[in-house]
């Protein structure tokens, strides 16, 4: 009953369940936390190590002798300009205010996505399984398309990109600077049993930019009655601080914490209870309604209070969800921490909806189909391009300078080795 | 509770089952190994496809067979229990007979099973 059990599959097996437990990746010999492996929390979720046998080499570190002679950031720039005798790293990078983004974040953040196509029996054929091991490995989250980190093109067909990629399009000496500490069913409270995963130094490495996107599990469950185990305010505001003194004690001056308000997420009832999941759409027998009741029945729902037909208890998950909204924005407001910025910022899932319907789309077209609960790639999308526009126009002292050598560094480095 | 994802996945597996026969107008034997040569060698994917037919296929064939949905298959199989107290858990509409006639009538076309034997688990 367990493929664990077999001998020789033991240690590998334990290697990574720890893995997977602390949110560090499997493959990684020299321990610096970051790997060239993709997946197990490889390089899909921080970017890759450019040497795997140097602790001293990792993405986000400020360049040991401004990488004359290895390129100890990993982010592709070093060696000498030959016709001035100046590292390339000092002439590109030197007071340009480079940036990393950190995630701290729960399944919207890791992106969970469960394929359509795994499911939907229309649909099926030899090729629709071929990414399953891959998602499987990475606890069927993908990081490397989510809103925050993600580094590949959209598979969405949608023309906005991640956080990360308009950062490093901002100053290319942010390449490979991205981690993304999420993990699925993560919330305010069990923050603390993977928070140090995160890597960064004070001293070694350039300031972060922390995204804090905790937005459901803090009143999600699946209990059937899931009010009691909603988080209130007073222990919210206490597991938050808990966080920033701990970020305070690892990140570098200069760093910035933006908090992510919790969603409304009555729109999941409003707009999918009546539609057909994708498992009902070959016999018209399978709505989300079903799904949900199937789901809460069992006590696995990921979230009973939003995905109910009980419109009280709705009410009653989003007044709460309001509440430790105001407690995070008060913390932003009235908290100070000498090495950290704090922001507030609304989950702005409203004004997403809105601009998705001028496009001509459904608010029902925003949500992953088969869990009925999670917003969608696009929809992923759409809100870093929202976060981006606010940064922009309201700190953009968060986000450091634009770099004016950003053309000769594609011109010189080309995709810089890639992600 | 222990049993729920268990219950989860074989629902969602022995409808994807039901319904990949219905497009394909094929026996349900047929589509087990349809969906097993649809999935990947990595992580041993398949051989776990095939190993789950050899112990449950048999059943999974005289249930789908005999008409039966995917909650009553899963149910008469053990991968989902109803706990005392608690209503029995179900994704599709309840058959037109009572609950218990129907699981009765299924419990009989697999009575003494060796499958039934075997842990859930994993």
């Amino acid at each position: 009953s367990d493929i664990c059990s077999l001998p020789f599959l033991a240690k590998i097996c334990q290697e990574i369940k720890l893995a997977i437990q602390n949110s560090v990746p499997f493959k990684d010999a020299d321990s610096d936390k970051y790997s060239v492996f993709s997946a197990l929390r490889g390089y899909h979720w921080r970017g890759r190590d450019c040497n795997d046998s140097d602790a001293t080499v990792y993405p986000g570190r400020r360049p040991d002798n401004w990488d004359a002679h290895r390129d100890s950031n990993c982010n592709g720039i070093w060696g000498v300009d030959p016709s001035d005798g100046i590292p390339y790293e000092k002439k590109f990078c030197e007071g340009s205010q480079p940036r990393g983004i950190v995630l701290l974040g729960d399944s919207f953040g890791a992106h969970f996505h469960i394929a359509p196509e795994w499911v939907t029996a229309a649909q099926m054929s030899l090729n629709s399984f071929f990414n399953l091991p891959t998602a499987l490995a990475d606890e069927l989250d993908w990081p490397q398309v989510s809103g925050v980190t993600g580094f590949l093109s959209s598979m969405s067909g949608i023309k906005e990109k991640s956080i990360y990629r308009r950062l490093r399009e901002r100053n290319r000496c942010n390449h490979r600077d991205y981690q993304n500490i999420s993990r699925n069913g993560a919330s305010s409270q069990n923050l603390k049993q993977f928070i140090e995963s995160l890597s960064r130094s004070k001293l070694w490495d350039h300031p972060a930019v922390v995204i804090y996107a905790m937005i459901g599990n803090d009143v999600c469950n699946g209990k059937r009655d899931p009010v009691p185990a909603m988080t209130t305010p007073e222990k919210l505001y206490s597991h938050v601080m808990q966080t920033l003194q701990q970020l305070h004690s690892h990140l570098p001056n200069g760093s910035s914490v933006i908090f992510y308000g919790l969603p409304d997420g009555t729109f999941l009832w409003d707009n999918l209870h009546s539609r057909y999941h994708p498992l009902g759409q070959l016999n018209r027998d399978v709505t989300y309604a079903q799904l949900y009741a199937f789901l809460n029945c069992l006590q696995v729902s990921p979230c009973h209070g939003w995905m109910s037909s009980n419109k009280t208890l709705r009410a009653l998950t989003s007044e709460r969800a309001k509440q430790l909204s105001k407690t995070l924005e008060r913390i932003a407001d009235s908290e100070r921490f000498t090495n950290l910025n704090l922001f507030y910022m609304d989950f702005a899932f409203q004004e997403i909806t809105e601009e998705w319907r001028k496009r001509g789309g459904q608010p029902w077209q925003l949500i992953e189909p088969v869990d009925g609960f999670h917003p969608n790639e696009v929809a992923s999308l759409l809100l870093a391009d929202h976060f981006w526009r606010k940064v922009q126009l309201q700190w953009p002292q968060v986000l450091g300078k634009e770099n004016p050598f950003n053309p000769q560094i594609e011109k010189v480095f080309g995709d810089q080795g890639g992600h | 509770p222990s049993n729920s994802h268990t219950c989860v996945g074989c629902v969602l597996v022995v409808s994807v089952l039901e319904q990949l026969a219905q497009v394909h107008n094929s026996t349900v034997q047929a589509t087990m190994e349809r969906l097993c040569r649809y999935l990947p060698e990595k992580l041993f994917l398949k051989t776990t496809c095939y190993l789950v037919i050899q112990m449950f296929g048999p059943d999974i064939v005289k249930l789908l067979t005999a008409g039966m949905n995917a909650d009553v298959v899963c149910h008469t199989l053990e991968f989902c229990k109803q706990d005392a107290g608690q209503p029995l858990c179900h994704l599709y509409a309840p058959p037109k007979e009572p609950w218990r006639q129907t699981l009765e009538k299924a419990r009989q076309l697999v009575e003494k099973s060796p499958a039934l034997k075997r842990p859930r688990s994993g």
